[in-house]
């Protein structure tokens, strides 16, 4: 038996719209540690891994560890039909093989409940390393949304190179090309502004700007994103979701042969 | 230019 009820479903819903479009069918893992998922898109270049903490919601009851097949298209149809402010409770039975998602309105006069179907899904699970990243940059999430849908209207790939400077993201294509740099900005009144840059060694990292545009989609989780870079390694790209977890999706680079 | 690699080259399966 599986009870997460979730008060700022508005949450669940944000998630939902930040991976769907990168991945189509995914499984969900339940357990004591929380709600999360890990999945790659369909040509293998970008993983996304999600964790929604168990602390984080209302009520979690999860009596045993499961992993849910959904479709996240007809989930995120689904959440879609659920108020901002609505509260989110997702149930299932053991060995059953569907989920429901039942929405609460703030004042409790308008109670709904949708029932979706499970599938099986064939995924494998992979190992991330734990890695000391030479460049660790935080930005507000809307500048890097920004960033990446400008140069994508100029190129296809984004080389990020981080710098003593700052950083830097240029594309190239056939009308032109485009440079942006990024200045560490530590606006002590407006942390939520602030761009900070961490950085052991300079690295330069080229990657494809549609994923980095697909990231993007997360930004309504969080004010600030976190861009970590070393060479020759899958960058990290991370929106926390506050008091609850994070999304973090894993693109791996471009490389001159 | 420069080649696409996959996820899978730098983490692998468990």
């Amino acid at each position: 038996m599986l009870e997460l009820r979730l008060v700022q479903g508005s949450i669940l819903k944000k998630v939902l719209e930040a991976i769907k479009d990168l991945v189509n069918d995914a499984n969900f893992d339940c357990s004591a540690t929380g709600f999360s998922l890990q999945a790659m898109d369909s040509s293998h270049v970008a993983l996304v891994a999600l964790l929604l903490r168990s602390e984080g919601f209302e009520h979690y009851r999860c009596d045993r560890n499961l992993s849910m097949g959904m479709s996240l298209t007809n989930m995120a149809k689904m959440l879609k039909c659920a108020g901002n402010d609505d509260i989110v409770t997702i149930k299932a039975d053991d060995g059953s093989d569907t989920i429901t998602f039942m929405f609460e309105s703030p004042t409790q006069d308008k109670i709904a409940d949708f029932e979706m179907k499970l599938m099986d899904i064939d995924s494998e699970h992979l190992g991330i390393p734990e890695a000391e990243y030479e460049a660790i940059v935080r930005m507000p999430s809307s500048e890097f949304a920004r960033i990446c849908k400008d140069l994508g209207t100029i190129g296809d790939t984004v080389v990020i190179s981080v710098t003593k400077e700052g950083v830097k993201f240029s594309t190239r294509g056939d009308i032109g090309t485009a440079n942006i740099v990024c200045r560490q900005n530590t606006s002590i009144d407006k942390p939520e502004e602030a761009t900070i840059i961490e950085m052991q060694e300079p690295v330069t990292l080229t990657f494809a700007l549609r994923y980095m545009n697909s990231f993007a989609k997360a930004t309504p989780l969080a004010t600030q994103v976190t861009i970590s870079l070393s060479s020759e390694l899958p960058v990290v790209v991370e929106y926390k979701i506050a008091e609850m977890g994070y999304v973090r999706y894993y693109l791996a680079p471009k490389i001159e042969e | 230019g420069p080649k696409q690699y996959t996820i899978t080259r730098f983490f692998s399966k468990l």
